[in-house]
């Protein structure tokens, strides 16, 4: 149940160390670590088609960002662009590009409480791939700035 | 006061960090207990927001977000050796990264029932939350801010509308999620054009989603009842995901390379394409036994 093309060696060997667990409070009577759980995943019941409901409640209540590495084919950015404007939400302002480090880091399109990012040569992991881009993005999220 | 869950010291890191970080587990419903691994901010943790943060899956564990992604340790390939990350989103905020559902990493359940839905891990994360807010009353009146990715796009907006219909003290502020799974018929059906705008399908492969998949104004590749569409959506989902490229990342190397014959990865398919049943056809056929 490991993800395609997804090597994660160091954390399998770190986590199952006895001396890590033992750091972080894992009782012994625990299962071993992995990436993913093939018993959670192959019982889990999806309920939900569409987040479009939950969506149109909680941006009248809270600030929301969607962002997307642009090169992820997983959950691709031209979904939640689609998905976030069929909210059929006000723009504030043109899709504008965005700048980390004297380079455009993406793109983003303000709405009514929702700000829709792209992070230029990310995949689906941002913040692994384009870690200081992902941090700039986060940070402008938590306090409220452009 | 002390706290028993504070890690005191992390196998593999030099230099133990400033900031205070956490690890053990909080109560859900029933005999469910959720890890959590919670780092205060290196700056102002006592004003600092504070943010939850979740994988996706369904069913992979957070701590690959904290090893590997946003989190403030990062591991060395030899599995033993622990840096520091300098982008980690502890600079800006006090980050809890939660396993869940019970059974995923650490997480666990006594009756070791594992069967969930979204409606129950949305509870369950809930009630963690109000377990965390306890065992730390000090961070409840800081801004709150859910946020993850991939199947987060669920586990997000679900754990944010118990939230607000809760009556817990959260002081909850908003929410992100990153390349998250918002729709799956959009998520499907801007699939097929992200392949084909990347070079991935050919002209004729093009054709025949078009010709099968559309009609004069919509095109229905996500859950289309023409037996030819699906074919030929099969064929594209052959090329995003079984000769090699990286679904995750299109321009970066697929780890392990070209996946083996006959590999078949349920995590990462079971969000895509869910109505049909594709055939996926190795690029690499299998060699004869050689006598």
């Amino acid at each position: 149940v490991t993800p395609p093309c997804v090597n994660v060696t160091s954390s399998l060997i770190y986590l199952n160390n006895p001396d890590v667990r033992k750091a972080l409070h894992i009782p012994t009577s625990v299962q071993d670590w992995d990436i993913c759980s093939g018993v959670v995943g192959a019982q889990y019941v999806r309920k939900y088609q569409t987040l479009y409901n939950q969506y149109q409640t909680l941006v009248k209540h809270y600030r929301i960002m969607v962002y997307n590495g642009d090169i992820d084919m997983a959950c691709n950015f031209l979904g939640d662009e689609w998905f976030v404007e069929s909210l059929k939400l006000d723009k504030s302002g043109d899709r504008r590009e965005w700048v980390s480090n004297k380079q455009i880091a993406g793109f983003v399109q303000d709405y009514t409480n929702v700000t829709l990012v792209t992070i230029k040569g990310a995949g689906h992991m941002v913040p692994q791939d384009k870690p200081a881009q992902a941090l700039k993005m986060f940070t402008a999220f938590i306090k409220n700035t452009p | 006061g002390s706290n028993p869950d504070e890690v005191l010291s992390l196998p593999g890191l030099a230099v133990q960090p400033k900031f205070k970080h956490y690890s053990g587990y909080l109560k859900a419903s029933g005999t469910k207990k959720l890890h959590y691994w919670f780092v205060e901010s290196q700056f102002e943790p006592e004003t600092d927001p504070v943010v939850l943060w979740m994988n996706g899956g369904p069913g992979c564990s957070s701590l690959d977000g904290l090893l590997s992604e946003l989190g403030p340790f990062h591991l060395r390939d030899d599995g033993k050796t622990v840096y520091m990350n300098p982008y980690s989103w502890n600079n800006a905020a006090n980050v809890i990264f939660l396993e869940a559902p019970a059974g995923v990493g650490f997480s666990y359940s006594d009756d070791k029932n594992y069967t969930t839905d979204d409606d129950q891990v949305s509870m369950d994360n809930y009630l963690a939350l109000q377990d965390f807010f306890t065992k730390f009353p000090q961070f409840s009146k800081n801004p709150f801010f859910v946020t993850g990715e991939s199947y987060g796009g669920v586990y997000v907006p679900t754990l944010s509308m118990r939230i607000l219909e809760g009556n817990a003290t959260i002081n909850m502020q908003g929410f992100a999620v990153g390349n998250g799974l918002s729709s799956y018929a959009l998520n499907d059906n801007s699939l097929m054009y992200f392949g084909y705008y990347h070079g991935l399908f050919g002209t004729d492969l093009w054709s025949q989603l078009q010709c099968y998949c559309c009609n004069a104004s919509y095109c229905n590749f996500h859950d289309n009842a023409q037996p030819q569409c699906s074919l030929v959506v099969g064929e594209a989902m052959n090329i995003v995901y079984n000769i090699g490229l990286d679904i995750y990342n299109l321009y970066d190397d697929c780890a392990g390379g070209i996946p083996p014959h006959a590999t078949v990865f349920k995590v990462a398919m079971s969000n895509l394409f869910r109505n049909y049943k594709i055939k996926y056809t190795p690029l690499i056929k299998k060699p004869p036994k050689l006598r």
